[in-house]
């Protein structure tokens, strides 16, 4: 409750005007900023909690779990170079979710098993769009592939899934057309 | 290839031999609309005290300096990706704007996904950037929809107040409305309605029969006097402009079907599932 409380009290402070519309100062942006990046660096210890909880009694607890919170510019220290990831989510909705789910990665060629772990499902492997390889970026980029699959989460409940990178191969799993049309 | 065009089992789109998007096709009902879809910048409002215009575009008012907005020209056009789950079209539009159109084969509606920035202003010009939508021969009366919070959904109408009457004195800004959840239009005759849906509050407007206009990113470099006491500058701790990123998803199908679209696509944006990664080594059936 009280790591929840951080980020409750940042999302709190963050219902102010001048933080809802931008209306505030860049140093007070920076303030709120940092507020909320430790609220939710907090929660993310809470959902280790839960899904140790979730573990069967008197067996292991669940795997360290790992976030990765800049995917929507396809940046992911976890999954640019990992060859045996499990991926898990959660959905808040409820009702079942169908959800694509977009993970950078170095290779070119993965496996993608369902929550069953025999199962597997398709997937597709795309290099990151121009536009996002272009975002100035502090350091260089080692994921110039995103893996894409079709992940299936129950209401209120969670579903992990397992990527498995193939040796490697150049043969990209993809139709290519390139052109360059100056206007 | 000459198939300029992607798409999944519900939705295609359809591209000029230059790239520029050209048509959207329901594929349930057959419903193609002709689409265009362009970037576009309006000057912010600098002041002007001897003319008693010292209003400038900041971080509480929007006050462009002209009601027409400056064009920017798609580039490129950087091809296309087909995956068996996933099709992505790519345009480079100015080296500080470029999209990603995405249709996903389950999915009803088409991703756009917008990256703006740096906006330069070495010109001492600070931009309001924004992304029209346009709907060729599309009829909606002046009028547009836009949700209150995600509940009530409120019809708009230009240069229009239900409960006064308004002298209009900004031609755009005075047709700007908050869209929190998505945006719509609607053509009566034709039984068509084109739907946006925002992963962000943003400002939208529809100037112009069939338009869609969202404001995406703001950088300006005079105060407004409205109190905040800073431009509307932001940059990030190395002193560039911020670049940002985001999503529209865009939904076309018949006014009475529209709703269950968007709906559900609001709620799939609003709470996504949220990930988490463990790298156990283990093989997936003993970690099951």
């Amino acid at each position: 409750k009280e790591q929840l409380n951080i980020l409750a009290s940042a999302l709190g402070t963050a219902q102010h005007h001048d933080a809802i519309t931008g209306t505030e100062k860049q140093a007070v942006v920076f303030d709120y900023e940092e507020r909320l990046a430790n609220g939710v660096n907090q929660v993310q210890n809470v959902v280790q909690d839960v899904y140790n909880k979730l573990m069967p009694k008197g067996g292991a607890a669940a795997p360290e779990q790992l976030f990765c919170t800049q995917l929507n510019i396809s940046l992911c220290s976890v999954t640019a170079n990992l060859t045996n990831l499990q991926v898990t989510l959660y959905n808040p909705l409820a009702r079942e979710a169908k959800y694509y789910v977009r993970l950078p990665v170095s290779g070119t060629k993965y496996t993608v098993y369902q929550s069953d772990g025999k199962t597997t499902v398709q997937n597709d492997v795309l290099p990151i769009s121009p536009g996002t390889a272009q975002i100035p970026l502090p350091t260089n980029r080692t994921a110039h592939f995103e893996v894409v699959f079709l992940a299936s989460v129950p209401a209120l409940g969670f579903s992990t899934y397992f990527v498995r990178r193939q040796s490697t191969s150049n043969v990209l799993r993809f139709q290519r057309e390139y052109y360059r049309t100056q206007v | 290839s000459t198939d300029n065009s992607i798409k999944g089992k519900y939705v295609r789109l359809d591209f000029s031999a230059s790239g520029e998007v050209s048509s959207m096709t329901n594929l349930k009902t057959g419903l193609k609309v002709p689409l265009s879809q362009n970037f576009f910048y309006y000057e912010g409002m600098t002041g002007n005290n001897t003319k008693g215009e010292f209003q400038a575009s900041g971080a509480y008012i929007f006050r462009p300096q002209k009601n027409e907005p400056t064009k920017l020209s798609l580039k490129f056009f950087a091809g296309i990706q087909r995956g068996v789950l996933v099709q992505e079209a790519y345009q480079q539009v100015t080296n500080w704007v470029s999209q990603v159109y995405r249709i996903y084969e389950d999915k009803p509606y088409v991703e756009v996904e917008w990256t703006v920035g740096p906006v330069p202003v070495a010109d001492h010009i600070g931009k309001e950037v924004i992304t029209r939508y346009h709907l060729d021969g599309f009829e909606n009366k002046k009028t547009f929809y836009t949700d209150a919070n995600g509940r009530e959904i409120l019809e708009r109408v230009l240069n229009y107040r239900p409960t006064w009457q308004l002298k209009q004195t900004e031609p755009v800004a005075g047709n700007y409305y908050p869209v929190n959840s998505f945006i719509s239009i609607k053509d009566t005759k034709k039984n068509v309605q084109f739907t946006v849906l925002v992963d962000r509050a943003q400002g939208g407007t529809s100037l112009n029969e069939g338009d869609v206009e969202l404001m995406l990113h703001r950088r300006l470099l005079v105060d407004d006097g409205k109190g905040v006491g800073e431009a509307l500058d932001e940059r990030d701790i190395d002193g560039k402009g911020l670049v940002t990123r985001g999503t529209h998803y865009l939904l076309l199908d018949s006014i009475e079907n529209s709703s269950r679209l968007y709906r559900p696509t609001a709620q799939d944006i609003f709470l996504t599932p949220a990930i988490s990664f463990s790298t156990a080594e283990v093989s997936p059936v003993q970690y099951v």
